[in-house]
């Protein structure tokens, strides 16, 4: 590719193919490339690095969340809700996620909500050892909204939790049942802690394309999702698609997973993301 | 739809007999939006609508079709032929066959090995599920319950045992206990990740399959093109199958794969109970990237 120094017209081009090519999607791909163009004609840019450096700016504003999450709000009990789409990596995310809160002080305990799918239980189950976690669970096949009704007695009783994360079964955002089933394990919360879930993260597989918006609309419909966790970003893929739910919903990406252990896990940082997309 | 963007397109431009360059290049910037909209990967969609423009100019429209329609004619006829004919599964030769399901974490391999697994028992095989990830908490709990739910055994032997080594007994037992079909589900894994790479070459090489299925998430975004040239460059892929079909991503991804691979797509997940697979159908798959 011709690298110049001075801005020709190519760079447009360039930059939103970059962004595409990054799962940006083409809408919001071409509004950032306007406002660098127009930030580049306003201040008088014309080095291509400074053209770059300006996209980035307008990425990361896109990307910067306008409050801090609530799971850190001082409260007796918090409840984060996890959901998804199926294999997006839910289960591995939040025995990552005891780990992570584990080492900030916190008393964590794991609902086993996904009574659906084959062996998950089990999965999550291992998941608690590694991180040394209690984890409450029925049998498989039982009522998902019975387990977080449990989950919460017993986190709020017996275990003395400050921090419940209920796993839930995959479910694609187009079945609505499945979708029903999530706003009734919310109500289950809800009934029995004020202002629960206090957290609801939408899972999300980096590798997703430009379907990752109709999930993250439906799911901020059912689910109330709160946040983001973007994750096997550990892969090729750049998850780009974030930019337009931000842009579109305004749901921010609060962490990432980078891989298949439990210490793959860090909070998000704009920045270093931004530059993995377009450096 | 596509066909409603570009008749307001064509509304804008005057009716004639034969589809005009001018014509042809505005509908083409809709055509790569649809594409590009539908994860279908940009390179792909480059050489995609320079064909579709090389077959739409000056082409006769017609009489029962608008122009909007005769080039939406063109795109689906275009995708159709790209998207490849149905395949079925390569059964040839002596038993017991060897199935070896790949692809990248998450992507509905174990289901589909226990789908394909079904689909065999009820069409006369007598197939044998093999849990080679040592890696997935759980992984193999997961694919003995599936098996029990089809009655179809399972072969396991840990999480200490290689991936290898397992493959390779699983075959022996496959020709000790007169097996037709061996299906090997492997653990997901990044294709730029050498050491797994590694492995699933030593898989390959110690069972021999005669199907090497890389398993795509119909979601999967633009890097599915390097997905699938990373695990076609390390094992020689023979088929693809694309799973979760039965959400509304466009799939797109299944053109960028076959494009790439030159690989045949032969099977759609089209759900998370163990019936539901189908074989793949270029028109259908066709209308839906086109949406
Ligand atoms: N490389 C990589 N793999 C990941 C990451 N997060 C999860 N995975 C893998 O993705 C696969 C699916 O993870 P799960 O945790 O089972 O996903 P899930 O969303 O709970 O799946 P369902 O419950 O079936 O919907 C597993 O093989 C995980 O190891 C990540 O950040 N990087
Ligand atoms: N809706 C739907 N869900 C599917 C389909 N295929 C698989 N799934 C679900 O997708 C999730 C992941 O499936 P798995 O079979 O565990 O995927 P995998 O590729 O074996 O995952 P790893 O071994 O962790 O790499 C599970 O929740 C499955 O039930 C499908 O065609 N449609
Ligand atoms: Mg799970
Ligand atoms: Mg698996």
């Amino acid at each position: 590719i011709f690298q110049a120094n001075e801005i020709t017209d190519e760079l447009w081009e360039e930059l939103e193919e970059t962004l595409i090519l990054g799962d940006v999607g083409v809408p919001v791909a071409q509004e950032l490339v306007e406002r660098t163009q127009k930030r580049v004609e306003r201040e008088n840019i014309k080095a291509t690095r400074d053209a770059y450096l300006i996209l980035q700016q307008e990425m990361v504003r896109i990307l910067t969340p306008a409050e801090p999450m609530r799971i850190d709000d001082p409260r007796l009990l918090t409840i984060v809700l996890v959901v998804g789409v199926n294999g997006s990596g839910k289960t591995t995310t939040i025995g990552k996620m005891a780990h992570w809160y584990k080492n900030r002080g916190r008393k964590v305990v794991l609902g086993a909500a996904d009574t659906f799918r084959a062996a998950a239980i089990d999965q999550l189950k291992i998941w608690g050892e590694r991180a040394g976690v209690d984890i409450i669970a029925h049998e498989p096949g039982a009522d998902p909204g019975a387990v977080v009704f449990d989950a919460v007695r017993a986190s709020q009783e017996s275990r003395q939790a400050d921090l419940l994360i209920v796993d839930t079964a995959g479910r694609l955002q187009t079945k609505y049942n499945l979708m029903q089933e999530l706003e009734k394990i919310k109500r289950v919360a809800a009934k029995q802690v004020h202002r629960a879930p206090h957290e609801v993260f939408l899972v999300l597989d980096a590798s997703t394309g430009q379907n990752a918006i109709s999930q993250a609309k439906s799911f901020k419909d059912s689910a109330g999702v709160t946040g983001i966790i973007l994750t096997k970003l550990d892969g090729t893929s750049k998850g780009g698609a974030v930019l337009s739910i931000n842009h579109e919903l305004g749901v921010p990406v609060r962490f990432v997973g980078t891989g298949e252990q439990i210490a793959d896990f860090a909070e998000f940082d704009p920045v270093a993301f931004v530059e993995g997309l377009v450096g | 739809s596509l066909t409603d963007k570009l008749q307001g397109v064509f509304d804008k431009l005057a009716r004639q007999g034969k589809l005009t360059e001018a014509d042809v290049n505005a509908a083409m910037r809709e055509v790569r939006l649809a594409l590009l909209e539908a994860d279908v990967n940009y390179k792909v969609v480059k050489d995609f609508v320079a064909r579709v423009r090389e077959r739409a100019v000056g082409r006769e429209v017609m009489e029962s079709l608008t122009p909007a329609q005769q080039v939406v004619k063109i795109v689906n006829e275009e995708l159709i032929e790209l998207l490849g004919k149905p395949a079925p599964l390569n059964l040839s030769g002596q038993t017991p066959h060897v199935l070896m399901l790949v692809g990248l974490q998450g992507s509905g391999k174990t289901t589909m090995a226990a789908k394909l697994a079904l689909r065999l028992r009820k069409s006369g095989q007598r197939p044998i599920l093999v849990a080679a990830d040592i890696y997935r908490p759980a992984a193999i709990q997961q694919l003995e319950i599936l098996g029990k739910q089809i009655d179809v055994p399972v072969h396991s032997e840990g999480t200490s045992v290689p991936a290898a080594t397992i493959a390779k007994n699983a075959v022996r037992l496959a020709r000790e206990k007169a097996y037709t079909t061996v299906i090997l589900d492997t653990a997901g894994r990044l294709q730029i990740d050498d050491q797994m790479m590694q492995e699933l070459e030593q898989v390959r090489m110690v069972t021999r399959p005669s199907e090497i299925l890389l398993i795509v998430d119909a979601m999967t975004g633009q890097e599915a093109v390097h997905v699938a040239e990373g695990f076609n460059q390390r094992v020689a892929l023979t088929g693809l199958i694309m799973t979760k079909i039965d959400g509304d991503a466009r799939g797109g991804a299944a053109l960028s794969v076959r494009q790439v691979t030159g690989v045949p797509i032969k099977f759609l997940g089209t759900g998370e109970k163990l019936p539901d697979i189908e074989p793949f159908q270029p028109d259908r798959l066709a209308g839906r990237i086109l949406g």
